[in-house]
């Protein structure tokens, strides 16, 4: 339901922001 | 550990001082050092310079070095303290302190917001928390329609806009992230907190004469 999302818990899920994956050999 | 060699760091003199930069952060001096080898290896990755390129930070974070991703972007200008387009080891190891464990939340909570001011007005406004829900539904392959999303930004608004003056500024979003600390798993990395098994050739290796 779009309506309950939060926009920014959204966002959050970006695979950008998975610097984890910096850290793989 | 007593036994940090000059010769790692020869060859790559213009790198700053790991002392120095554990001093700084929350990482020990072995642990920077432990991050220099992470730098190195990003950074020979495809220019060889000793500095990362946005491409080399793509292809460390997605395997492929031409993957534009709108928050791997905004990552990576944030990371490059200097603003001269690549990311030298000492912005490499302040920036990823943010990400540490043990760096408290509210340092978090404020490289989170500059993160989200795309176009660094001082606030997070509507036109670019839509931008994101758009870049976020795109990289998902979730198609909504422009009303959903409208809807959705509408809703995180009435949430996070306190004085509904159409844009969120840093309190209200340090009042928001607060209340809602899922929204800031992204910027704890458990990692950090075992860099130096994770990269411990440079511990082997120091002092190592050849």
């Amino acid at each position: 339901k779009p309506e309950s999302m939060n926009a920014f818990a959204l966002i959050s899920r970006s695979q950008g922001f998975n610097l984890g994956n910096l850290f793989e050999k | 550990m007593g036994c940090v060699s000059s010769k790692q760091f020869k060859g790559a003199a213009e790198h700053e001082d790991p002392a120095v930069l554990a001093k700084e952060t929350t990482f020990s001096v072995s642990e920077v050092e432990a991050l220099y080898e992470l730098f190195r290896k990003i950074s020979h990755s495809i220019f060889k310079d000793g500095l990362i390129h946005k491409e080399e930070f793509q292809l460390a974070l997605f395997r492929n070095s031409n993957k534009k991703n709108l928050f791997a972007d905004r990552i990576f200008d944030l990371f490059d303290l200097k603003r001269n387009g690549v990311i030298d080891f000492g912005e490499f190891v302040r920036s990823l302190n943010i990400f540490h464990p043990e760096t408290p939340l509210a340092d978090k909570i404020s490289f989170a917001f500059r993160l989200y001011d795309l176009r660094g007005t001082g606030y997070i406004e509507r036109e670019e928390l839509y931008e994101m829900v758009l870049a976020i539904l795109n990289e998902s392959d979730l198609l909504l329609s422009d009303e959903a999303v409208e809807q959705i930004v509408d809703q995180t608004f009435r949430q996070a806009d306190l004085n509904s003056d159409g844009k969120i500024d840093p309190d209200e979003w340090k009042a928001f992230a607060s209340k809602n600390p899922a929204l800031l798993k992204n910027m704890t990395l458990p990692y950090l907190k075992d860099i130096t098994m994770a990269f411990p050739s440079f511990v082997l290796n120091s002092g190592v004469d050849d």
